[in-house]
């Protein structure tokens, strides 16, 4: 998984 | 960010602004969970510990430090405010809300993205947020009759995920590689928790009524 793009959200 | 995250959002920012306006005008915590409150602490602050460490963008920090401070400040009003904690209903809220953490935390152990410390305590958040309502639910229950800003601040709460899981929809069919069924699976049993308390404000607001919670 790209782990940045995993977390944008809140 | 697409407008069904934004309304999400918004939506459970007016949830904390509705809450706290609860507790600053009226001094009084009174049909509202401590046990929620802090479970909701614990999950954004298992959830935004890349806080300092993964800038997103100005939004996304600032909504975090949002929710990170108004749920420590209401949960820190309820336990040590002399005139709010007064009215909190303690021999009410009495779900054993320990319980719910240790599940989650042993299901995010066994069900995450990767096992990394990172992925795991943001699986635990997720899980821990889709039931951390059930404190509050079952104290309404008991308490029976709802003030108005308790009702709207459970609908609002309740109404944010379900903006969400239209996020997840939305973002499905335009991106590619996007997938998130930790979240979503949860998203939308965290949402069905709440039908039976939006059957029953529907139901209110309709008849222009009270809204009453079978016991």
């Amino acid at each position: 998984i790209d782990a940045e793009h995993h977390h944008d959200e809140l | 960010m697409n407008i069904f995250r934004f309304a999400g959002d918004m939506t459970h920012l007016i949830s904390v602004l509705v809450l706290l306006l609860k507790i600053y005008a009226t001094k009084s915590c009174s049909g509202i969970s401590l046990k929620t409150q802090e479970l909701y602490a614990l999950v954004f602050l298992s959830r935004y510990l890349d806080l300092f460490t993964n800038y997103i963008s100005l939004y996304n920090t600032l909504m975090k430090l949002v929710f990170i401070g108004s749920s420590l400040a209401i949960v820190w009003c309820m336990r040590m405010h002399h005139a709010v904690k007064r009215s909190y209903d303690k021999e009410v809220d009495t779900f054993r809300h320990y319980y719910l953490v240790l599940a989650c935390f042993v299901l995010a152990t066994l069900v995450n993205e990767q096992f990394t410390l990172r992925e795991v305590c943001w699986a635990f958040s997720i899980y821990l947020e889709a039931v951390a309502i059930l404190p509050q639910l079952v104290l309404l229950q008991r308490s029976g009759n709802v003030d108005n800003l308790t009702g709207q601040y459970v609908f609002f709460l309740g109404a944010y995920r379900a903006f969400y899981i239209l996020n997840w929809i939305y973002r499905y069919f335009t991106e590619q590689y996007f997938t998130r069924w930790i979240a979503c699976i949860a998203g939308i049993v965290q949402t069905a928790l709440y039908a039976d308390f939006f059957y029953y404000y529907f139901i209110s607001w309709k008849n222009n009524a009270k809204l009453q919670l079978p016991a």
